[in-house]
């Protein structure tokens, strides 16, 4: 463990904890993808079904139960006890142009050809454009609420913050994981646009507004 | 230099 990998899990935990309380709080969740919320938990349940098997840390083990649990309440609140407040007009990016693709590659692209490899190379793979139909979300509602905007920001972070981890594994354990490393970078690069409004706008009081 | 195959990383 690495302070880069430390701040960036931190930084992940706040990101989920952050929509999660937005969704409770305002008792609703406008402005919301479900469908990256239902991707996301897609993520956590296929990267973490070595949850029971091999056990690495306390902190692994309960960092996991914890990912996959805020994702299942997220998912739970938007789709059925604030559903009425679910914006599903403008929610409507296909998810399966992303799963089928992504499900594709992982059959090709992997370093394993096991099961559960594959389905932690599926888990790498989609969540490094799980965020997409959020960020279309936003670009067709020309708008953010700013909480949501801080929960992007989070969640941008902590991938970014895991490339520094892999450039400092790299030199200091001599650890590269190639799969999990090209796909971070994609992940960081779509929310390049979404950090620079972050910090020119947000940052400065304003509100996350797109161009029109 | 070489990858680990423990999923040590979240």
């Amino acid at each position: 463990m690495n302070i880069f990998r430390l701040v960036g899990d931190l930084s992940h935990l706040l990101a989920i904890l952050l929509l999660l309380w937005k969704i409770w709080k305002t008792r609703s969740c406008a402005g919301v993808s479900g469908k990256s919320q239902i991707m996301f938990g897609l993520v956590y349940i296929t990267r973490y079904l070595d949850l029971f098997t091999n056990f690495i840390s306390i902190y692994n083990t309960t960092m996991k139960a914890i990912f996959i649990a805020v994702a299942i309440a997220t998912i739970y609140l938007i789709y059925f006890k604030f559903k009425a407040t679910y914006d599903s007009n403008h929610d409507t990016f296909r998810m399966e142009f992303l799963i089928v693709p992504v499900g594709g590659l992982a059959f090709l692209v992997n370093h394993d050809f096991t099961a559960l490899e594959i389905l932690w190379t599926f888990s790498i793979y989609l969540e490094s454009v799980a965020i997409l139909p959020q960020l279309f979300m936003i670009s067709k509602t020309g708008e953010a609420e700013t909480i949501t905007s801080h929960y992007l920001f989070a969640l941008g972070s902590y991938r970014a913050l895991y490339i520094v981890n892999w450039v400092y594994r790299y030199y200091f354990e001599g650890f590269f994981d190639l799969i999990a490393i090209v796909a971070g970078c994609v992940q960081t690069i779509l929310y390049c646009d979404f950090f620079y409004l972050y910090v020119t706008k947000v940052m400065h009081g304003k509100k996350l507004s797109l161009p029109a | 230099l070489g990858f680990h195959d423990i999923k040590d990383e979240l």
